[in-house]
C-alpha cells in the first residue's frame, strides 16, 4: 500500500496545451505577453535576458522580484488570463 | 492603471456594440445581460453610453470563437487564454473575442435557464430533489421523450416548479432554422446523422438540420450544449460515458489520470483506449460578465493594471459581488472624465411582483410521475389605491400616457395629471369613470390618436375608443389583427400620424390607424428595435418626442434615434417633491 501511484501522461487528441516543462512554459509565456522583447530608448526592439524578463513579469504581477523561475511565478503563469500582452511594443 | 500608448480612446461617448454570435454554453438572454452589465460597469463611472446594434458595423464587435478565429492571435483550448480585445479604433480595433473552448457561466457553475414548464424561465436549482433522489444536473428521469429538465426550487415534490433545460431536442440557435429543434435523423451530403455534428465545419461548432434533409432544405441551427456535456477535447457537447476504461482501468467518474495539469476529464465512449474520444468535465466555468467587463476595459482604452484587485489585472479571479477598483475608475476617468449628473439609481424592492420573463407557452411537457400544474402563470399582486394616497408612493401605475400635452397616470380607476409646463405640480386624483365612462378600473394601456385625437384604451383582451365621452366598445383586440392568444396590450407608441406600436410581453405590433389593422411583418421582438430597455416593461409611452419604458418605479428614456439617454424614477415625471 506504500507503493507510489505511477501516473502515465498521455497526449490527448485535440488538446492544445501540451505537456510542457516549466522552462518551456516560461519561455512561451514571456514571449507571448511581451516580456522578452522590449523597445530600447532609441525605439529599436531588443531582446532581454530571461532573468530580466522574469523580474519584469514578477513586478507586473505583484510577485517577489527574484528574476528566477520560482514556484509562485510558475503558478502565476498557469492561471487563466486575458490574451492581451502585458508589455506592448 | 495603464492606458495604451498614445492614450487610444474613442472620440465619441455614445459607443455602439454588436453581438455577432453566441456560445452554446449560455442562453442568449443571459449572454446579452452579461454584456449589458459589463458595459454598465464602465458607463456608471464615465459619461460613456453603450448602444447595442443588431446589424452593420459597431464600434465594439463581440464574438465567440475557438483557436484560429480570424485574427492573428489564436486561442489555446480550454483554460489559459480566455479572451482578448483590441484598443479603440477602426476595423478590428475595439473588438472583443471570447474563447469558446472555455466553459462560459456566471462564474459559479452551470447557469441553466429553463424553457416552457411552469417556472416562467427561472434558472435551474441545483441540487434539487425528485422522487427521493438529489440531482445536480438536468435529468431525463421521469420522462419518456428524452427531454432534460430540472426543478427551479430545491424540492420538485414540494413545489412542483420545473422547466426544460437547453438541448438540441428543444431548440437550436443562430443558423437559419429560426430556432427550431433538430430533426433526427437528418441527411447531410447523403449521410444520415442521428445527433449534432461538427462535420462540414472547421470551427468546431456542433450543428444539426432542422428538417429531415439538409441537402434539400438547407435549414440548420447550432446545438446548445447540455449541462452534462463535456467541454473541449475532441467530443465537445457529448456527455461523459460512465463507466469508461482508460489504460486498462475502469472509471465511474471524471478523473485527472493521464494529465499533468490535474484537470478532470472523461471519455465520451465506453473505451478511451479504443476510441480516443474525450472532453473536460464541466466545472465552475468562467464568469462571462467579469471577463467581458475586463475586455471592454481594453476596448475602451485601458491596458493591464498591476494592481491585483483591479478589474484590469490580467489574471482571472471570480468575485461574487463585483465592484470596480479605484485603480480602474481612475484609469477610465483619465481617458473619459467622470460621469456627470445624478448617480445611477440603485434598484430597490417593489411591493408588487413582476415576472422577469415572458409568460411561458402552455405545455403538457411535465415529468410524467408528477401532477401537471394547474396554472402556468404567476398571479400578480393587485394593490387597490385609496384616492387619498399620494401618487408619489404608487410603485406601479396601470397606464401612463400623454393626452393633450399632459402626462396622465392611471391606477385602479383614478388618474393624475402632470405637465412640464406652467405649474408643474401634479393634479388629481380624478375618477376615470367621470371622464371616460364604461371603462374598467384596471386598464393596461391607452393612447391618443395623433390625427383624430380619439382616445384608445386597452384592458385585458378588450379595447375602447372614445371621441370625447362617446364610446365605441368594448371590442376584442383580435379585431385589430392581434393574436387571440394575447393576454393584454401593455404599451403604445405613436409613430407619425397614422401608425401606433402596440407592446405586449417581449413583442410589439404596428397598428395602421387608417385600416385599424396590424401591419404585415409583426410581431417583432422589442430587443431587435429597442435595445437597452427592459423587456418586461409594463408601460410604454411617447412623451415630448421620447420613448419611455417603465418597470415598477423606474423609467428608461429613449431618444428617437433609439438610444437610451436616461434612466430615472417615474415620480420625476409626476413632478413629485
Amino acid at each position: 500500500w506504500c507503493l507510489p501511484i505511477k501516473s502515465t501522461f498521455v497526449t490527448f487528441p485535440g488538446d492544445l496545451i501540451k505537456n510542457m516543462t516549466d522552462i518551456e512554459l516560461a519561455e512561451s509565456y514571456l514571449n507571448r505577453f511581451g516580456y522578452m522583447e522590449v523597445l530600447d530608448k532609441s525605439g529599436r526592439q531588443a531582446a532581454v535576458s530571461t532573468s530580466k524578463a522574469l523580474r519584469r513579469l514578477q513586478n507586473q504581477l505583484g510577485l517577489e522580484e527574484t528574476g528566477k523561475l520560482d514556484q509562485p511565478t510558475i503558478d502565476a503563469m498557469k492561471q487563466p488570463r486575458c490574451g492581451v500582452p502585458d508589455v506592448r511594443n | 492603471y495603464q492606458t495604451f500608448e498614445g492614450d487610444l480612446k474613442w472620440d465619441h461617448t455614445d459607443v455602439t456594440y454588436r453581438i455577432l454570435n453566441y456560445s452554446p454554453d449560455l442562453d442568449a438572454s443571459i449572454t446579452d445581460d452579461a454584456f449589458a452589465r459589463a458595459f454598465k460597469v464602465w458607463s456608471d463611472v464615465t459619461p460613456l453610453t453603450f448602444t447595442r446594434l443588431y446589424d452593420g458595423i459597431a464600434d465594439i464587435m463581440i464574438s465567440f470563437g475557438k483557436k484560429n478565429h480570424g485574427d492573428p492571435y489564436p486561442f489555446d483550448g480550454k483554460d489559459g487564454l480566455l479572451a482578448h480585445a483590441y484598443p479603440p479604433g477602426e476595423g478590428m480595433q475595439g473588438d472583443a473575442h471570447f474563447d469558446d473552448d472555455e466553459y462560459w457561466t456566471l462564474g459559479n457553475g452551470p447557469a441553466i435557464k429553463t424553457y416552457y414548464g411552469n417556472a416562467e424561465g427561472a434558472m435551474c436549482h441545483f441540487p434539487f430533489w425528485f422522487e427521493g433522489k438529489s440531482y445536480s444536473t438536468c435529468t431525463t428521469e421521469g420522462r419518456e421523450d428524452g427531454l432534460p429538465w430540472c426543478a427551479t426550487t430545491a424540492d420538485y415534490g414540494k413545489d412542483g416548479k420545473y422547466g426544460f433545460c437547453p438541448s438540441e431536442l428543444l431548440f437550436t440557435y443562430d443558423g437559419n432554422g429560426d430556432g427550431a429543434p433538430c430533426v433526427f435523423p437528418f441527411v447531410f451530403e447523403q449521410k444520415t446523422y442521428t445527433s449534432c455534428t461538427t462535420d462540414g465545419r472547421d470551427d468546431g461548432y456542433r450543428w444539426c438540420a432542422t428538417t429531415a434533409n439538409f441537402d434539400q432544405d438547407k435549414k440548420y441551427g447550432f446545438c446548445p450544449n447540455r449541462d452534462t456535456a463535456v467541454i473541449g477535447g475532441n467530443s465537445e457537447g457529448e456527455p461523459c460515458q460512465f463507466p469508461f476504461s482508460f489504460q486498462g482501468k475502469t472509471y465511474t467518474s471524471c478523473t485527472s489520470e493521464g494529465r499533468s495539469d490535474g484537470k478532470l476529464w472523461c471519455a465520451t465512449t465506453s473505451d478511451y483506449d479504443r476510441d480516443n474520444k474525450w472532453g473536460f468535465c464541466p466545472d465552475q466555468g468562467y464568469s462571462l460578465f467579469l471577463v467581458a467587463a475586463h475586455e471592454f476595459g481594453h476596448a475602451l482604452g485601458l491596458d493591464h493594471s498591476n494592481i491585483k484587485d483591479a478589474l484590469m489585472y490580467p489574471m482571472y479571479k471570480y468575485i461574487a459581488d463585483f465592484s470596480l477598483n479605484q485603480d480602474d475608475i481612475e484609469g477610465i476617468q483619465y481617458l473619459y472624465g467622470p460621469k456627470k449628473g445624478p448617480k445611477p439609481t440603485p434598484p430597490k424592492p417593489s411591493t408588487t411582483t413582476s415576472s422577469p420573463v415572458s409568460t411561458p407557452k402552455p405545455t403538457k411537457k411535465t415529468p410524467k410521475t408528477t401532477p401537471s400544474p394547474t396554472s402556468t402563470t404567476t398571479p400578480s399582486v393587485y394593490t387597490p389605491v385609496d384616492p387619498s394616497v399620494d401618487p408619489c408612493k404608487v410603485d406601479k401605475f396601470d397606464v401612463i400616457t400623454e393626452i393633450q400635452g399632459e402626462l396622465h397616470f392611471f391606477k385602479d380607476g383614478y388618474y393624475w395629471k402632470s405637465s412640464n409646463r406652467g405649474n408643474r405640480e401634479h393634479k388629481g386624483p380624478f375618477l376615470v369613470s367621470e371622464r371616460w365612462p364604461s371603462l374598467p378600473a384596471k386598464l393596461d394601456t391607452a393612447f391618443e390618436d395623433p390625427l383624430t385625437k380619439k382616445m384608445y384604451f386597452f384592458a385585458d383582451t378588450s379595447f375602447w375608443v372614445f371621441t370625447g365621452q362617446e364610446v365605441q366598445g368594448p371590442r376584442r383586440i383580435e379585431k385589430l389583427g392581434l393574436s387571440a392568444s394575447l393576454k393584454k396590450v401593455e404599451g403604445a407608441l405613436q409613430r407619425g400620424k397614422d401608425k401606433v406600436l402596440l407592446f405586449s410581453g417581449e413583442d410589439y405590433w404596428r397598428l395602421d390607424m387608417k385600416t385599424q389593422q396590424i401591419d404585415k411583418g409583426y410581431p417583432r421582438h422589442i430587443d431587435v428595435t429597442f435595445g437597452g430597455v427592459p423587456l418586461d416593461a409594463h408601460d410604454v409611452f411617447l412623451y415630448n418626442g421620447h420613448y419611455y419604458f417603465c418597470r415598477d418605479i423606474y423609467y428608461w428614456r429613449m431618444t428617437s434615434k433609439r438610444q437610451v439617454d436616461r434612466v430615472g424614477y417615474v415620480y420625476e415625471l409626476l413632478n413629485c417633491p
